[in-house]
């Protein structure tokens, strides 16, 4: 197994994300892996969720799935 | 497993469309 702790979920991480490219909620939570993080799935999706709030990012609709991202 | 990653996918949106 990976080790834990490899791979931080930060509002920072995030950010850098979704300013580089449109991502959906599975493209995201493709980049913070638990097993990677060492997080629960819970606190995962929690998480992701206050930091999506605080940034409250653009919303863009890309094959008909909903994408987040961020505008410099 | 994939399964696992989309009951996160959904339990992260439901508490989006929740909040937006």
């Amino acid at each position: 197994a990976a080790s834990s702790g490899e791979v931080q979920l930060t509002e920072e991480a995030v950010r850098r994300y979704l300013s580089r490219k449109p991502m959906t909620t599975k493209d995201l939570l493709k980049k913070f892996q638990t097993k990677r993080t060492g997080l629960s799935s819970d606190a995962t999706v929690n998480a992701l969720a206050q930091l999506l709030k605080r940034l409250d990012p653009e919303r863009k609709l890309i094959a008909d799935k909903m994408h987040f991202f961020l505008k410099e | 497993s994939s399964s696992e990653a989309d009951e996160m996918a959904a339990a992260l949106e439901a508490e989006l469309n929740h909040f937006m």
